[in-house]
Parts: structure tokens; sequence; C-alpha cells
């Protein structure tokens, strides 16, 4: 990707990417589309040989593998080969982990080095998807990559939220947890709505997205003069930027036959020809609607986001000048349009900008908890990069054919996914002692709550994003690589949270592949897990709750309690202090919740540990 | 053929997991797969039918997905060791 490691902090050649090597001797799994292996972000320049204990295969009939891609595999729907026919897969293995590639752009936007987040990192790239991504593949890739030897699984991929014994993902990853590989999932599209997420497993690592602060700024400018910025990737050096009438096919808003959103329909409405035509976004992609325009003639699209969508808004490989311009732009549009008889507007395009204060802001589109499956885990757990990512893709999507170099932008939480398996290589590689759940922990009591304007991460309506949609935070790897203290879970804390999320033998047994015996377990609360975050569901009785950190910072530190109480809530803390001796001591506190009053209104709080040197802080997330 | 989807299909090992070796040269792996081959209905030969086994699992858990019949599920239901089958579903990129 052409941005997202600096704005995530990674310099070259100084820092924590320095410190981390890049990710060296690390194996990150992606079960994805497959892969393009010729493209450059595989080269394996610089790369060291992988690791002995590496024992995949790559089953491209010719020698495309190398130090960087060390395995490439498919299975029974992945048409006879790990070719990426979509290229999903090729943005995600390089968004991951792809090598320097410099000069990378697409239509001359978001132009700049390429390089994913873990550059030295090696791939194994597991093809578990064509038109859709089957359980038996998607099982088979998890069982072959365990044996194989990863450290890292990324799947930017899933499901709906189901009980762990029926989550397929879940039962995989746990596995792979027990075997110390870190699982890295997305948390899904599914937003902005709540209680939409896919892989809440507290076992794996849920990946929401959000901004940065590129936009690749294609303005509309309307005949009051009035500009709205918006994005889009397709901006012709040879538009001229005249005033063209507009048309709305949607203005009549209780007409529910209107093509608002630009269907195939649009083909056969002659008042687009000539004209700047205005779309809602949804119901078909934002390049299709596109495409209808340009086929029914149309000159232009502007395609605005509903209340939904709200400032997220994104850059698309457009077939025609064209913008998305956010919800209040949207609004003021057609202000316009209803306040003349004869709408005009153009185009003027202004390429690739760096510096949106907002950023890091969560994308409508990702999927928001409380947890379906486990309330009682605050999931997501954290955030990072996923609108608008340029990074490597499988074909030109500017038609051309004269270089293997091709990138795209994308955006979904599948883009943020990658960066948090990157992230987690770069730990690993620093830190190879480190257990997944302790990855987790540095990386989610270390994030960024604020904006590069120093004001709390907003959401797609910048408004402050609460804890059921940013998790812990945006992820900040240099301090992830020195958290001061950490988290751990070891894979037996699991069984008394999953009898206590009342599963019966079986469904535990089923999930830790042995017979359980919940009776003789002790049954804990979800709260109990020692997770790096809290979800509470406050009631009128009193909540208590013990965690154990464990000192990965100074030998010799004292750390001292700071808590910011959810409203209605009173929290206390014992002890107060924490003084650690050695590294590696672990000590535990006492949480204790009491309700104040009915408790009626959702609200968010935190807990911070802090020493002269760390600040540790677990959110808290108190829900009626 | 048409009735076949493909199942996820969850098993437990019996009680004493060593006594299904019936070679001592064969492998752990091995065994596991002959064991789980034992659930699936009996193939003839001469009907040129397709391998019934998708994939054998030996990490993820215990258990394998095959291309079954609503039927062959209800008959190997019946058999000891067997947990739950369902359906596979088909996830979505992100």
């Amino acid at each position: 990707t052409t941005h997202s490691p600096i704005f995530l902090g990674l310099h070259q050649n100084s820092g924590f990417w320095r410190e981390s090597n890049y990710g060296k001797g690390v194996i990150i799994g992606v079960l994805d589309t497959g892969i393009e292996p010729n493209h450059p972000s595989f080269s394996d320049e610089g790369m060291p040989p992988p690791p002995a204990k590496w024992k995949g295969k790559c089953e491209f009939n010719t020698p495309v593998c190398n130090k960087k891609l060390i395995g490439a595999r498919f299975f029974q729907d992945g048409n006879g080969s790990p070719a990426d026919e979509s290229g999903h897969g090729t943005h995600t293995a390089g968004t991951a982990a792809g090598n320097f590639v410099m000069g990378a752009n697409v239509f001359g936007n978001a132009n700049g080095t390429a390089v994913g987040v873990a550059p030295h990192a090696h791939l194994a790239i597991y093809k578990v998807c064509t038109t859709g991504c089957s359980e038996s593949d998607i099982l088979a890739a998890m069982d072959v990559a365990i044996d194989d030897g990863v450290d890292i699984l990324s799947l930017s991929l899933g499901g709906s939220s189901v009980p762990f014994h029926n989550d397929n993902i879940a039962l995989g990853a746990y596995s792979a947890m027990e075997k110390g590989i870190l699982v890295s999932c997305s948390a899904g599209n599914n937003g902005p709505f709540g209680s939409t997420l896919s892989n809440d497993a507290p076992w794996i690592l849920t990946v929401g997205a959000s901004t940065i602060d590129r936009q690749i700024r294609a303005t509309a400018v309307l005949g009051n003069k009035e500009e709205l910025d918006g994005q889009s990737l397709y901006q012709p050096k040879d538009f001229h930027p005249r005033l063209y009438p507009l048309f709305y096919p949607g203005l009549n808003q209780s007409d529910t036959d209107a093509d608002r959103y630009c269907t195939e329909a649009l083909l056969n409405i002659t008042q687009v020809k000539g004209k700047i035509v205005i779309c809602e976004v949804g119901l078909i992609p934002p390049t299709s609607k596109g495409t209808n325009v340009k086929a029914a003639g149309g000159v232009g699209m502007i395609m605005i986001n509903s209340e939904q969508e709200g400032y997220t808004t994104r850059a698309d490989a457009h077939v025609l000048p064209a913008t998305n311009i956010n919800y209040a732009d949207g609004l003021k549009l057609i202000a316009y349009l209803e306040s003349t008889s004869s709408p005009v507007a153009t185009f003027s395009f202004k390429g690739t900008i760096i510096g949106d204060s907002h950023a890091p802001a969560v994308a409508s589109f990702s999927s928001r908890g409380p947890s379906y499956s486990s309330p009682g885990i605050l999931k997501p757990d954290i955030i990072g990069p996923g609108v608008n990512i340029l990074a490597a893709y499988h074909e030109s999507v500017e038609n051309s054919t004269n270089t293997k170099a091709n990138f795209h932008v994308l955006s979904g939480t599948s883009m943020s996914c990658p960066h948090l398996s990157g992230v987690a290589a770069l730990l690993k590689s620093a830190h190879p002692d480190w257990s997944p759940a302790a990855i987790k922990s540095a990386m989610m009591t270390t994030a960024d709550l604020v904006n590069l304007a120093q004001n709390p991460i907003e959401d797609e309506k910048h408004l402050p994003a609460d804890l059921f949609t940013m998790g812990s935070g945006h992820v900040n790897p240099a301090r992830a690589n020195n958290p001061g203290l950490i988290y751990d879970i070891e894979p037996k804390d699991y069984i008394p949270y999953l009898c206590g999320l009342n599963y019966s033998d079986r469904e535990v047994g089923r999930i830790l592949q042995r017979k359980a015996n919940c009776k003789a377990e002790s049954r804990i609360s979800e709260t109990q897990l020692n997770y790096p975050s809290f979800s509470i569901v406050v009631g009128s009785t009193i909540q208590k709750y013990t965690r154990t950190v464990t000192n990965v910072g100074d030998a010799n530190s004292i750390y001292r309690v700071k808590i910011d109480q959810p409203g209605g809530v009173n929290v206390t803390v014992k002890p107060r202090i924490l003084s650690f001796s050695k590294v590696n001591q672990k000590l535990s506190y006492d949480i204790t919740f009491t309700p104040l009053s009915p408790y009626e209104t959702p609200s968010d709080g935190s807990l911070t540990w802090t020493s002269a040197k760390y600040s540790v802080r677990s959110p808290i997330a108190a829900q009626p | 053929s048409a009735n076949l989807e493909t199942y996820i299909v969850h098993v437990e090992l019996p009680e004493s997991y060593t006594q299904l070796s019936t070679s001592s040269i064969s492998s752990p792996n091995e065994d596991l797969d002959s064991w789980y081959n034992s659930f699936l209905p009996t193939t003839i030969a001469s009907t040129n039918e397709a391998p019934r086994m998708v994939y054998c699992y030996h990490n993820v858990f215990k258990g394998f997905s095959a291309k079954l019949s609503a039927e062959d599920v209800k008959v190997m239901e019946k058999k000891p060791g067997f947990l739950s089958a369902r359906p596979q579903r088909m996830l979505s990129l992100h």
C-alpha cells in the first residue's frame, strides 16, 4: 500500500519497522482468492529463505514461488490452481506482506512506493474463495496451514455470528491458537448497524475498518459556485470543466419506481444524455452505476451517500468523470437542484491530497458490536486502515498490458484485516515468545483514541465513535511493540469461559477436540476471561472480576490505576498500585462494577494502568 | 448425485483411539482417515460413483467433509462416534 504504512508510523530504516526487521522470519498464511505470483509485490529481493520449520507446498505448475511467496495451495473449489482470478487475494496478501514497489498508482493517483505492513515476512497462500468461500475449503486450508507452520493466519472473509461450536472459522482458529498461531479476521461489512459482527470469538483478532488521511479528491462544482468535495480514482486529464445540466432520477422521492440507484433501467431514460447524473449509493456497485450512466449517454456521475454511509466516501475506478460525495453534501446538492429550474454542475479534479484531520474515522460499513455470540467480550477488538487502500492486483484496471505492476484501490474490512495481520507479524518477529493473546493485548492496550486533529476518533457521522464501533481504538504498531503489561490467556483459560457460555459438554468438546466436563470445570462469566477490554451488562447487582497482567516492560516498575467511569456505574479497583520487581512477573487486581441507579443508557469508560514509562488502557463498554 | 451436498461432519474419537490402528506401518492420520471413511456409505465400484470424501480434517477438529444426501446422514447418525453433520455454508469476502 502506498500510504497506510506511513499513516501507521512505519518508516523505512528507522523505528519499529527496523527494530522488527520488517517481519523477518514470520510466515503469514492468507486464506483468500489466491494470488498473482508474478506481481512485483511478491518479489523476494532482500528476503531470507523460509524458516526451517516450513513444510508447505507451492502448487503452481511453474516455479513461481520464491523466498517471499513460499507456499501456494488450492482446494476443491479452487479451479485447479492457486492463481487469483478476482484480485482480492492478491490485494490482501500485498497489504499484509508485499515487498517494496516504487511508482505504484492507479490512473496516476495514490502514487508512491507500495509496500505491505510486514515487507520481509513470508507469504503462504491458501486459495479458498472463487465465487464464494466454501467452509470445507476454509477448514481444509486452516488444517494444512497449521501443519505447514504458519505463524499468523489472515482471513478477510466470514459469515454471521453463530455459537462458536457451530462456527467453523472459530473452530479452526481455536486449534490454530492452541499451536501459537494468531488468527486475524475481518469484522465484516454490515455496519453501521449493531450486532453485525462476524469472526467474534475471543481467540480471534476481530478487525474493523477506518479511513486514512488521504483523499483522491474530485470536487463537484455546482452552478451556484458551491464546491462539494468527493472522491474518485478516475480523474481524466482531458475533462473539459464546462457546466453540464444535472439530472437526478430520484428527485421525486415519492416515485418508488424512479431509478435513483442508476441500475440498468437507466438505459431507458432519455433525459440522461449529455448530462451529469446524480445516483444514490446502494443496490449495485458504484462502478456499475457509472457504467450505466455512460451507456445511457451521460457525461458524468455524482454519487451521493445515504445517511447510513455518512462521511465515508470511496475513490472508485469509474469509467466516466465522477465523484462520490458525503451525505451532508448530498443534501446540499439536492437543495440546489430544488432551488433552480436549470441546475448545472461540473467537476474539478484535484488528485491525491494528504492530510484529512478526521482520519482515522471508522468506516460506515465496518461491522459493529456487541457480539451476538458472546456479548461479554468487547468486539471488534481494534480498527485499522480499510478505506481506499491501494495494493497489488491481478490485472490492470486501466486496461494497460505493458506491466505486471498492477494496483487497485479497494475498501472493506478485508483491507483492514491484513494490515493488522502485518502488524502482528512485526510483533511476532520482535517478540517470538509472545502468545497470540499477548500480541492481541499489546495491540489493543496501546491503540490510539484520537484522530490527527487530536479529537476522539469519529464514526461515519463525524460523531465520537463508541466502543462497539472502534473496539480498543486504532492500531499503533510502535506503541504495541512496547506495551509494558499484557493480558495473557492460555488455551486452558478458555475452558471455564466456554462452560460459562452454557454450552453442553459435547459443544465445548467440539471446540477443544477432547472430552469436556463442565461440571468438573470451574465456570466463569464471559467478562471474567482475562481479556484486555471489558464489556459489561449492567443490571441491579454488583459485578466483580479479576484480571492478571504480565510485566513485559522494565523489571522494576510501579503502575497506578486511573479509572474513567462509564456513566451510572461506579468502578473500583483493588489494589490501586501494582509494583513489579522482575520481567514476566504476573500480578492480579480485582475490578468491581456497582450500578449507581437504574441503568438505562449505554456508556463507555476505561481503566488505565500508568507507570513513568507506560500507559496500558482497557476500554469498558457498559450496556443496560 | 443431484441430491448430494457437501456436509461438514463432526465425529468423536472412540474411547481407545490406539485400537484404530489396523496396520503397524500406518500413520496416525491414515488411521484417522480410514476411520472417517467408515462413516461414508459403501460405494459400488462398478457404478463409477465419484468419491464422497472431500477432506479429512486432522487439526481443526475431528471430522471430515463429504458429499452426502440427507438419507446418507440419517444412516450415519446411527454410527458410534457420530456427533453432527450439516450442509456447509458459503461464506463471503469482506
